[in-house]
């Protein structure tokens, strides 16, 4: 119930005001995720896939990962779509680590890195802080996820 | 700069002391229509001249980068239950960088339009076209960041906003022969990526974590073809059947997860 927490926060004057917030006095309440723009959605591209083949070309650090307890993007989504990319393979599958634990699974690939994070439904970071905090820290210094 | 300064936050109600600085405020993105993004700045804890430029953005869309990112996820702080005070996130990301939430697009949380219009003919166009807006002149009001190492992270419908905008600043920074954002790269998760490979992944999904029955996932397969526009009575009947009498009451963001009343 944790967005329950921000719709009281975000909604108080005091709050609002130490961030500068609400400043024309907005004719609704501040609210985590507005329903009318997700109704009203206009242009919604099939598949960002080609646009992936594009930024692998520009030379990007991408990483693509996947927390393995959410059903609404879950990781055999993101897997099934990867793989339609038809990477070549640099770092084959294997498990990263956390302290002692796997943290999940990953395969690097010319241009893209993959990996899933195990025990983390969709917002990874709320379900598994350190292991979410690992996978940033690799990401900023370009480097494989740990294999012990 | 001024404006800078103007932004900067001494304390937000509640919050613990910390030794890192933040800032947050407007950017306008369409002057005609008077749209301006909200986003709020968390400096890293050491260091932050050194340290890269992380934009985050959460999807839905029209889900706010503060309510999640920055308050349940990689932020500084949590809410407490009451939302009477914040206290801090054991795994910030802002020890590793400069965390930089953006509210996007335009009637998202704080982020605002002058034009009540805007609120119905959003799309991944415009919200990838003023985020690149938003990106060049907060780089005016934060000249420290100019050429600093730059990444965008993202997750769910932000697996659009990120590539979308991502290819802007691609095409952007081809004019310059040092362009001022310093794109490095991008990171997103749980992302939506391709609409028939997403769906068929995530059918397999519900089949292979046994939350629905072999009849519902062969009746999904059989009246579902996730490449046309709109979906079949049949198909939608076969999932609503998954969700409504199969799934029970979870939490589909976390399968495992306790269902929040």
């Amino acid at each position: 119930c944790t967005e329950n927490y921000a719709e009281k926060y975000y909604n108080r004057p005091d709050v609002q005001k130490a961030l500068h917030a609400n400043i024309t006095g907005i004719p609704y309440k501040w609210t985590a995720c507005s329903d009318i723009l997700i109704k009203n959605w206009n242009d919604s591209e099939d598949s960002v896939l080609p646009t992936y083949k594009e930024l692998i070309k520009a030379g990007l650090r991408i990483w693509v990962f996947s927390g393995d307890t959410d059903s609404v993007v879950p990781v055999t989504a993101t897997r099934f779509s990867l793989s339609h990319l038809n990477l070549p393979i640099k770092t084959p599958w294997y498990p990263w680590y956390s302290g002692n634990q796997v943290g999940g699974w990953t395969e690097v690939y010319q241009g893209l890195t993959f990996a899933t994070v195990r025990g983390a439904g969709h917002e990874v970071p709320l379900f598994q802080p350190k292991r979410a905090y690992i996978l940033f820290k690799s990401f900023l210094a370009g480097r494989e996820l740990p294999k012990s | 700069t001024k404006q800078q300064e103007l932004d900067r936050i001494s304390a937000l109600p509640g919050q613990p002391p910390v030794k890192f600085q933040q800032f947050s405020g407007y950017v306008t993105v369409n002057d005609n229509h008077g749209r301006a993004l909200f986003y709020w700045l968390t400096e890293a804890t050491t260091t932050p001249e050194k340290k890269p430029l992380v934009l985050w953005l959460n999807g839905g869309p029209g889900c706010s980068s503060v309510a999640y990112g920055a308050s349940e996820e990689i932020g500084p702080f949590r809410i407490n239950r009451t939302g009477s005070s914040l206290y801090l996130n054991k795994y910030p990301w802002n020890t590793e960088a400069n965390l930089l939430f953006l509210e996007s697009p335009a009637g998202v949380g704080f982020s605002y339009t002058n034009t009540s219009s805007n609120l119905k003919d959003s799309g991944d166009k415009r919200t990838a076209q003023d985020a690149l807006i938003f990106l060049i002149r907060w780089m005016s009001r934060f000249p420290q960041y100019k050429y600093r190492e730059f990444y965008i992270a993202g997750e769910s419908y932000a697996g659009h906003y990120v590539p979308q905008l991502a290819k802007k600043i691609i095409d952007y920074n081809k004019s310059y022969s040092r362009p001022i954002i310093n794109f490095k790269g991008f990171i997103v998760g749980n992302a939506v990526t391709d609409n028939y490979y997403d769906s068929i992944g995530t059918v397999t999904f519900w089949w292979t974590h046994s939350m629905i029955s072999d009849q519902t996932y062969k009746s999904i397969l059989k009246y579902c073809n996730f490449t046309a526009e709109n979906s079949s009575k049949e198909c939608d009947e076969a999932v609503n059947y998954a969700m409504n009498h199969e799934f029970g009451d979870i939490d589909q963001y976390s399968i495992y997860t306790p269902f929040c009343m």
